[in-house]
Order: structure tokens, then sequence, then C-alpha cells
């Protein structure tokens, strides 16, 4: 567009892939003190029919496979929808049966939105695992039971939350200033006060603070054992007490300027632990929603 | 530990390469402004307020 030399082009968006979506309501699913540790969507691929499988392999001998991408769908104030890529893998039209994706990203987005009355929307675009004249068409044959009552319930798609109890794997908030730590204490936050004037080389430099909490993580965590888990989880690791959040620490400091001296504030980031969490090594860090 | 990861945040945020060597008389009458003395205030009572999420 406003190119001298070339001129405008007009054209239609065209996609050959067959979306569905999906509406899941969240209501009393999650809990305040339970903690998501992975959410599982599992779809049924119906079975293609032999006729199809034949002729799909009579033209693509090697490759009959398609890709199927999960979104998280956003339905925002205004009533647009904005998506989200959460998950995707590739099927083949030579299986059926249920296959899973991993939605932990997308239910961790709708817990950020805080809206717990709306249901969780996602969308499932079955398309072409490669582009251009030769790929296969395979994508076309691949067909998942739907939420649609036609389908029926027994191959309905399943949205499988498997979560922790917050009282038995989470941290206690605060420590107990009364109790002393032991090899029992649970995952706390406790108090240390450090003292800006025992810095010997803070003198005459910070004007304020004199000293602040800083806090830090103590206590030990509830472990997950094998036989908890009901599914296949990667991340059943040592669980930890970890800093899960922090405030910055302003400070107002003397500083040189040519040949006077001058106060100016300074705001250290990452200063002050503000909450301590038990969490399992390795857990991917769920990406923030931005505005 | 505390001690090093304070200093080095503190230098880092001030560009500055090493601790400012001040004598008690540079600072001895200094009188902190007004508009600093706000900001730090406005500055203390957000941190206490509003934790950044880390992730975990």
């Amino acid at each position: 567009r406003h190119s001298q030399t070339i001129a405008e082009i007009m054209g239609r968006f065209f996609s050959d892939a067959s979306n569905q979506l999906l509406v899941f309501s969240m209501k009393d699913r999650l809990p305040p003190n339970r903690e998501l540790v992975q959410a599982v969507l599992r779809l049924f691929q119906k079975p293609s029919s032999k006729g199809v499988i034949r002729k799909q392999h009579k033209m693509f001998p090697f490759h009959s496979y398609a890709s199927v991408t999960i979104y998280w769908v956003q339905v925002r104030e205004d009533g647009t929808n904005r998506t989200y890529v959460i998950d995707s893998r590739r099927v083949s039209t030579q299986e059926t049966g249920w296959i899973t994706f991993d939605v932990s990203q997308a239910v961790n987005y709708w817990q950020q939105e805080g809206k717990v009355n709306q249901p969780l929307v996602l969308e499932v675009s079955i398309h072409r695992e490669n582009i251009g004249p030769m790929s296969s068409n395979a994508h076309k044959f691949i067909h998942f039971s739907s939420q649609n009552p036609v389908d029926g319930e027994l191959h309905a798609p399943q949205l499988q939350l498997h979560t922790l109890d917050m009282e038995e794997y989470g941290a206690h908030g605060n420590c107990d200033p009364d109790i002393p730590l032991s090899r029992g204490t649970r995952c706390c936050r406790r108090e240390t006060y450090i003292n800006l004037q025992e810095f010997k080389w803070t003198e005459n430099w910070i004007l304020d603070p004199p000293g602040f909490k800083a806090y830090d993580c103590v206590g030990s965590c509830q472990q997950l054992k094998k036989e908890h888990l009901n599914f296949r989880w990667p991340f059943a690791t040592q669980r930890k007490c970890h800093v899960t959040s922090t405030a910055p620490l302003p400070l107002i400091v003397a500083v040189k300027e040519g040949d006077k001296i001058v106060t100016k504030v300074v705001n250290l980031y990452n200063m002050k632990v503000m909450q301590c969490s038990c969490s399992s090594e390795g857990m991917p860090v769920m990406k923030k929603l931005k505005p | 530990q505390m001690e090093e990861k304070f200093q080095e945040s503190l230098l880092r945020q001030l560009q500055l390469n090493e601790i400012p060597v001040l004598e008690k008389a540079d600072v001895e009458h200094l009188v902190i402004p007004d508009h600093v003395r706000t900001k730090y205030v406005s500055l203390m009572k957000r941190s206490a307020e509003e934790p950044s999420p880390r992730g975990k």
C-alpha cells in the first residue's frame, strides 16, 4: 500500500482450516484454595473412512498428517475477540481416539482476567501441516467430536483440571516469630530487618531509610508422591519454597552533580519479598496477559 | 549476600562504577527538597501495597 511503484492489490484472506469453538463453564472448578498444576484438553478424533485413508495414502504416501492448534479466545470488553496460541500438535488421518493438549496457559490467562463467572473459551483449528500446492489436504478429513449434543456425551471434549490443595501443599503466609525454625517448618515468609547503617559504605550517601524489612522465604514444602498423581505429570519433582512476588525499595541518596551535592530518589527493584510459595522445580512460568 | 546485592543494584541504577565518598560536612546541611520527599513517600507507599509478580 502507498508504494509509488506497486499498485495496491486488494484480496480476501482465505483459509481452509476448519475451526470449532469449545466453551467450558469454570464455575466452582477452581476455588481459591486450590492451585492449578496442569489443565488438559481431551478431544476425541473420529475415525476417517477407509476409503479416505486409502486415497490419502495413494496421493500422499508419506504424509497424511495435519496440524491441530488450540487457541485461547479472549472476549474483550468491546465485544471483539483476541486469540492466543496455547498448544499445537500433528495428527494423522490414520489414527482415532482421544488425544490431549496442554491448555494450562489458557486456564492461567482465564485466571488472570479474574472473570470467574465467564466460561473458558477455546478454539480448535485443524489446518494443513505444510503450505504449498503439493502439501497434503489431510486436514479436511480430521474430525473431532464437538460439544454439540448430536455428537453424544460419551466422546464430548473434556477439560481436566489437575489441582493441589493449598492447605496441604501450599505455603503458610508469614512465619510466626514466636515459633523457632525447625525441620518441620512449612514454607513461610520470615521477617529479616536490614540495618543500612551497619553498612559502612552507606554513610553520608543513603539518607533514607535507615533500614528496611527485606524478608526471605524459609521452610520446606509438602512433596508430591507419584501415587498421589493419577496422571503422568513431568513436573512432579522437588517442591521448594520460592519467592513468588517482590516489591521495590525507594531510597533517598546524596549524589554529586558538578561541585554541588543534590538529593535523588532511587527505586531498587526486587528488594522486598512480598510472597513465598511452594512450587515444583522446572515448572513453566506462565506468561502474563498484556493489557 | 544481601549487602553485596544491595550495593550492586544501587550502583547499577545510579550508573556509578564505584561508591561515592562523601564527607559528613558535605551532607550535614543538606536539605531534602519537598518534591524529593513527596516522591519518596509515594514510592514507599506503593511499594508496601502492590507486589511485583516474579512468577514461580
